[in-house]
C-alpha cells in the first residue's frame, strides 16, 4: 500500500515538474521571440548618416569594439562621404554611456578660438554670412584628439584598426558620393567652391566631379594612414600638422602649431533632466543640451499624448504650444557661453534645468501667438544660426 | 555637420555630432594633407551680450550669474579669447529609462534647426507613440529668431492655417537640412534609423 502510494506521488510530483519546466520554456522561448517589428535589430547597431558608414560602425562592433570605437569608425567614414558636413578640419562632441558604471560623461572637443585670430574677427560677421567663406574664421580643430581622448578612455580595438576600413574605401575604387554631388552643383554653393581652394579637389575645371564618377583623395589616405599609425599627436605635434599649418598660412590663416599642441578636448559630467520616466542626458554649454533640456521639460508639462493630436485641434494646439514654448527657448540662447574661457558666465545656464524657469515659462503661454518679442526676450535677438 | 548614434550589445551607448560648419566649412582646402578646413568662429557672430534677453524672472530669483537675471554687460568681451569655443546648437544626446528598460540615442545636424529637430523627433516618438522612423520622417517647423515660423514642406496644411488663426506670423526657409539620426532599445528590441532626408541607412545585428 505505501509502496503504491509512493509511486503515485512520485508520478504526481514528476508531472508537476515537467508541467513547470515547459511554462518556464515557453515564457523564455516567447521573450527570445519578442515581436519587435521587421526593423528591429536583437544586439545593437548604428544609426550614421550614410549606409557605407554605419555598416562600417556595425562591422566595428562585430568585431568586438565598443561603441565608441563604432563611433570613431563611422565619423572617420563619414568625413569621407560627407566631406562637407564634417572631418579632421572640425571638431566634435560625445555624449557617452558607460552601462556598466551607469555613468554619463561629455568629451568636448570642438574647435577654439587661435591665439591670433583677428580681435576685429567680429566686424566681418555681416560681410561673412551666410557661408563663412575664408580662412579668418577657421578654429583649432578638435577632431583628432576627441577621438584620441574618448579612445583611451573607452576604446577596446586598436586605434589603427577603427581608420583601416575608411582607408580601404579610398585606396579602391571611390566614387563620388551622391549627396556630395548635390551639394557640388548647388546653385547658391557652386560660385564660392569654385573661387576657393577645393576646387582642386572636388572639380575639373569649373565642372563639378560627376555623380558617382571616379574620385582619387590620395592626400587624405596618406594622412588617414599615417594617423593610424603614430596616432593623434601626428597631426597635433608632427610633420601632419606642420603641412596644414603651411597650407592655411598661404590662404591667409593665423593657425600656428602651438595652436595645434595647446588644444585638450574637455571631459566633464552630462547634464541631467528629469523627464516623467526618462532622464536626459546631454552636454552643457557652449552645446546646446541646456536649451535642449529646457524647452522638453517646458513641453512634458503639457502632457502631451497620442489623444492630443488624435483631432486637428488637437494638433493645431499642441503645434501652438510647441511653438512658442521654441519663441521662449531662442530668448535664453545667450547663456551658451563658453564657462571654460568665461568663468563669470559658469554658472547661468542652470535655471534652465531649474522647474522653476520651466514652470514660470508654462505660465506665460496662453492661447495666442501674436505676442511682441518682448514678451519673450526676443526683441534684442538677432539671428543665431550657429552650427 | 553630422550626428552617429550608436548601441552596443552590453547597453552602453554612445552619441556624437560632428561638425565644420556650414557647407564645405570655411571652403579653405589643404591639399598636402587632403583635409577641409572648419569656419567655426562664424558661430562667435551668433553670441549674445549676457543679460540682452532675460525671460521675466520667478519672484525668488535674485538675479546674478546663477539666476535667470542679466551678468552685466561690462563683462562681456567683445573679441573672442583665445581658447575659446564659440556657441553650438549641438546637442548629442541620451535619454534612458530604467523603469522602462529603454533607451534613445539621438542627435541632429542642421546648424540652427538641430534643436528643432531633435525636439519634435523626440515628442513624436516618446509622448505622441511614433515609431522612430515616423518619428523622424515626420515634417517640422521651426520658429526663426525673429518669432517667425517657418515649416517643412509637407508639414501639414490644417496646422499651419490653425497657428496663423492664433496669430503666430509665417516666414519661408530657402533650404531644411535637418537629420537626425537616432537608436531606440525597447526591452530586447533595438531599432536604428538614420535620416532618409540624407539619404542615410542605419545597420545593426
Amino acid at each position: 500500500m505505501a509502496c503504491g502510494r509512493r509511486a503515485t506521488l512520485s508520478l504526481v510530483l514528476l508531472g508537476l515538474a515537467l508541467t513547470l519546466a515547459i511554462v518556464v520554456l515557453a515564457v523564455v522561448l516567447s521573450r527570445r521571440h519578442t515581436p519587435c517589428g521587421p526593423n528591429a535589430f536583437f544586439r545593437a547597431a548604428v544609426a550614421a548618416d550614410s549606409k557605407v558608414c554605419s555598416g562600417i560602425g556595425r562591422a566595428i562592433l562585430e568585431q568586438q569594439g565598443s561603441p565608441v570605437d563604432a563611433t570613431i569608425a563611422a565619423l572617420v567614414c563619414t568625413g569621407v562621404i560627407n566631406p562637407q558636413s564634417m572631418g579632421l578640419g572640425g571638431g566634435v562632441i560625445f555624449t557617452i554611456y558607460n552601462a556598466t558604471t551607469g555613468k554619463v560623461e561629455i568629451i568636448n572637443a570642438r574647435e577654439s578660438v587661435p591665439a591670433n585670430s583677428d580681435p576685429d574677427l567680429l566686424t566681418q560677421c555681416d560681410r561673412a554670412m551666410p557661408l563663412g567663406k575664408g580662412s579668418q574664421w577657421i578654429g583649432v580643430p578638435g577632431e583628432l584628439r576627441g577621438y584620441a581622448e574618448a579612445h583611451r578612455r573607452h576604446g577596446r580595438l586598436p586605434w589603427a584598426q577603427l581608420f583601416q576600413p575608411t582607408i580601404e574605401l579610398l585606396r579602391g575604387d571611390f566614387h563620388l558620393p551622391s549627396i556630395l554631388s548635390q551639394f557640388l552643383n548647388s546653385s547658391f554653393l557652386r560660385p564660392s567652391l569654385t573661387t576657393s581652394s577645393l576646387r582642386q579637389l572636388f572639380f575639373n575645371g569649373t565642372e563639378p566631379l560627376q555623380p558617382q564618377g571616379p574620385f582619387p583623395w590620395p592626400a587624405l589616405a596618406a594622412t588617414l594612414e599615417t594617423v593610424a599609425a603614430e596616432g593623434a599627436e601626428a597631426f597635433y605635434k608632427g610633420r601632419l600638422g606642420r603641412m596644414l599649418v603651411e597650407d592655411v598660412a598661404k590662404e591667409g590663416g593665423r593657425l600656428t602649431m602651438k595652436d595645434l599642441g595647446d588644444f585638450h578636448p574637455e571631459v566633464l559630467d552630462a547634464l541631467e533632466m528629469s523627464l516623467g520616466d526618462y532622464t536626459l542626458y546631454s552636454p552643457p554649454p557652449p552645446a546646446g543640451g541646456a536649451i535642449l533640456s529646457f524647452i522638453l521639460n517646458v513641453l512634458r508639462g503639457f502632457n502631451f499624448s497620442a489623444d492630443s493630436v488624435a483631432s486637428p485641434e488637437g494638433s493645431v494646439d499642441m503645434y501652438h504650444h510647441l511653438v512658442e514654448t521654441f519663441k521662449f527657448a531662442w530668448g535664453q540662447k545667450w547663456r551658451l557661453w563658453d564657462p571654460r574661457s568665461h568663468r563669470n558666465m559658469q554658472n547661468v545656464s542652470l535655471p534652465l534645468l531649474g522647474e522653476e524657469l520651466a514652470r514660470h515659462t508654462r505660465q506665460q503661454i496662453d492661447g495666442s501667438g501674436d505676442h511682441r518679442l518682448s514678451h519673450y526676450s526676443l526683441e534684442r535677438t538677432w539671428d543665431h544660426r550657429m552650427g | 555637420t553630422s550626428h552617429v548614434s550608436v548601441l552596443g550589445e552590453d547597453g552602453s551607448a554612445v552619441s556624437a555630432t560632428s561638425t565644420i560648419n556650414t557647407p564645405f566649412g570655411a571652403m579653405v582646402y589643404s591639399p598636402r594633407t587632403g583635409i577641409l578646413l572648419n569656419n567655426e568662429l562664424l558661430d562667435l557672430c551668433w553670441r549674445r551680450p549676457p543679460g540682452s534677453s532675460i525671460t521675466p524672472a520667478p519672484a525668488t530669483d535674485g538675479g546674478g550669474p546663477g539666476g535667470c537675471g542679466a551678468v552685466p554687460d561690462t563683462t562681456y568681451p567683445r573679441v573672442p579669447v583665445p581658447g575659446e569655443r564659440p556657441p553650438s546648437s549641438m546637442v548629442p544626446s541620451i535619454l534612458i529609462s530604467a523603469a522602462r528598460g529603454s533607451k534613445l540615442v539621438i542627435g541632429g545636424a542642421g546648424g540652427e534647426l538641430i534643436i528643432s529637430a531633435v525636439v519634435q523627433a523626440v515628442m513624436n516618438k516618446l509622448w505622441l507613440g511614433l515609431d522612430l522612423s515616423e518619428a523622424i520622417a515626420a515634417p517640422i517647423l521651426h520658429v526663426g529668431s525673429q518669432g517667425r515660423v517657418e515649416f517643412e514642406p509637407s508639414f501639414s496644411q490644417e496646422v499651419q492655417n490653425g497657428l496663423r488663426e492664433r496669430g503666430h506670423s509665417q516666414s519661408q526657409r530657402p533650404f531644411f537640412l535637418n537629420v537626425v539620426q537616432a537608436v531606440a532599445q525597447e526591452g530586447t528590441c533595438v531599432y536604428a534609423v538614420s535620416d532618409s532626408r540624407k539619404g542615410g541607412e542605419a545597420a545593426g545585428y
